[in-house]
């Protein structure tokens, strides 16, 4: 009788014992400290300081990834007004928490009336290229208004508060953007935009000097207020159509009112160990795949730049680029030209094929990488 | 061009990028709005000999997620400036993934670009020893002083993140 005690009580303390185990365990795992400088819970990398904390403030008061990443661009909008804005248009991949991987794309359209030589004005030199025919239909709030419905868990117009407040009270120029703001020396005098960045007696504004976006703010309260309907037909469309109009552009109407962002899954990749999630063309992930998984095929680790070996690991490098520039041209809008291209240079055969056409020890002509000529972008 | 990378509590990831395409865009500024304007539309040229209205220009925009299920790793990056986000998302993962660098170094190391003239531009710093061997082997080589490329990139492993906006920006990432 006494052992048959002894059996049950070994049979229910052992597994309670295992349970304590496991938590303790877990408790160690989740609780390890992280090393000066990483973070435990969530992070923000942006182009600012300003902008990742606006985006890491988000996250902290319950936002999820996509509210802290609305939150940051439009920041980014008057912190680098030169590379960014909600004139432009962007292109999201979400990881949901379950691995499933969605692509946003609210890049900027060819308006209905464009300019039938406009290709002919192209430069044959990369330059700068002003003027009102070459901007596309906006895409970005659009853009964000898909991702925070599909995501958003905070409210829209909160998104906009933290920007809409720096709009209205200046900010001060930052460093980067004070080295661009001479270029607009050459916009007349009278121009709008050289204008936002004078001061009363004229001059530029230099770094730390104070900025302010009066009408951008009034215009980011009326869309947090209304929604994206306002800048796409509302009122400020209006407003929007007339301005680019009047700058001699083509952009109607009826191009904001039928911009929509599209939605679809993501391309994917093995790379060794990794799943390389990207949106499919016009964006550029399938070359950057293809020179990763060609890159993979030489097995590359650390000592692969030691000594000899990193001269033979940068020639490689720079021959798969060659070969990645010959296909760039297959990076179109899947709605206008074919992706059986495209599709095909992600593939593991096809690097393999390419790898094979590198030469550890020379380089060839342009024929040999099959390149049309193309120019460089500096957007 | 921008670049945001996040990653929140409960693990959900976003890479995003978005850009006016020049710097300052058309230079068309909106008085009504307060709206910079985009001049995407010459991302077509050299690119394309026909354009259609609704029709996307062409990119190297590349927002990337890369997941290690063995390894738990999850790794956000993308960058700005313009064909060199290629080159910067490219050298950054190799150097992170492969060659065991840091993320940080990773994305601080100089870069080589080869444009699309196959005219190979090393970042001032880069190894000389490499460039110069490279020259011999026959490629053009060029050294010029402004690189683009920008790469801001979240990574997380064994429950720890690690954030990083690059220094060639000013950047810098944040965290909790």
């Amino acid at each position: 009788m006494a052992r048959r005690k002894e059996k049950v009580c070994l049979c229910i303390s052992i597994p309670i014992i295992c349970i304590i185990i496991i938590i303790i365990i877990c408790a160690t795992h989740f609780n390890e400290e992280c090393a000066d400088g990483l973070y435990k819970k969530a992070a923000v990398a942006a182009d600012s300081e300003t902008c990742s904390k606006i985006g890491r403030d988000i996250l902290q008061l319950g936002g999820s990834a996509v509210d802290g990443a609305i939150a940051t661009l439009l920041c980014t909008s008057i912190i680098n007004p030169q590379s960014m804005g909600i004139g432009g248009g962007s292109i999201f991949t979400i990881r949901e928490q379950s691995g499933k991987v969605r692509v946003i794309n609210a890049r900027e359209t060819v308006p209905k009336a464009f300019k039938t030589d406009l290709l002919a004005m192209c430069p044959t030199t990369t330059q700068p290229m002003e003027g009102a025919h070459w901007i596309g239909v906006p895409g970005d709030i659009r853009g964000y208004e898909r991702a925070h419905k599909l995501y958003g868990r905070l409210p829209w117009a909160s998104l906009f508060e933290p920007t809409i407040k720096m709009a209205r009270e200046g900010v001060p120029i930052p460093y980067v953007l004070s080295r661009f703001l001479p270029l607009l020396l050459k916009e007349k005098p009278e121009s709008s935009l050289r204008q936002l960045f004078q001061n009363e007696q004229g001059e530029l504004l230099k770094e730390g000097e104070i900025v302010r976006f009066e009408k951008l703010a009034d215009t980011l309260e009326i869309i947090a207020k209304h929604g994206a309907d306002a800048l796409y037909v509302g009122d400020i469309a209006k407003e929007l159509v007339s301005d680019i109009q009047n700058a001699g552009g083509t952009i109607s109407l009826e191009d904001l009112r039928s911009f929509r962002a599209s939605e679809f899954g993501a391309w994917e990749v093995t790379l060794g160990e990794y799943d390389m999630y990207f949106p499919p063309p016009p964006a550029g992930g399938a070359t950057l795949s293809f020179i990763l998984n060609t890159m993979l095929g030489f097995i590359l680790s650390s000592a692969s730049l030691e000594g000899d070996e990193k001269v033979l690991t940068f020639q490689r490098y720079v021959e798969t680029c060659k070969f990645a520039n010959g296909l760039k041209k297959f990076m179109k809008d899947p709605q206008f030209s074919s992706q059986t291209e495209a599709v095909e240079i992600i593939q593991k055969h096809f690097a393999d094929k390419v790898r094979a056409k590198i030469s550890p020890d020379r380089t060839y002509d342009a024929s040999y990488y099959n390149i049309t000529p193309y120019l460089d972008s500096h957007g | 061009t921008t670049h945001v990378s996040v990653l929140a509590e409960d693990g959900m990831a976003v890479s995003v990028t978005s850009t006016i395409n020049h710097i300052f865009g058309s230079r068309i500024f909106s008085p009504k709005t307060g709206i910079l304007l985009n001049n995407e539309l010459a991302d077509f040229c050299g690119k394309t000999d026909q354009i259609h209205a609704g029709e996307q220009p062409p990119s190297s925009m590349s927002p990337v997620i890369l997941y290690s299920p063995s390894q738990k790793h999850i790794v956000v990056i993308g960058a700005s400036g313009g064909s060199m986000i290629t080159t910067g998302v490219a050298l950054t993962l190799m150097n992170f993934l492969w060659f065991g660098k840091t993320l940080q170094d990773s994305i601080s190391a100089p870069v080589v670009f080869v444009d699309s003239k196959n005219v190979l531009n090393f970042e001032p710093l880069f190894d000389k020893i490499v460039l110069e061997s490279l020259y011999k082997i026959g490629h053009k080589v060029k050294v010029p002083q402004m690189f683009y490329n920008v790469v801001n990139a979240v990574s997380k492993e064994n429950n720890c993140i690690v954030a990083v906006s690059d220094s060639r920006k000013n950047g810098k990432a944040a965290g909790y």
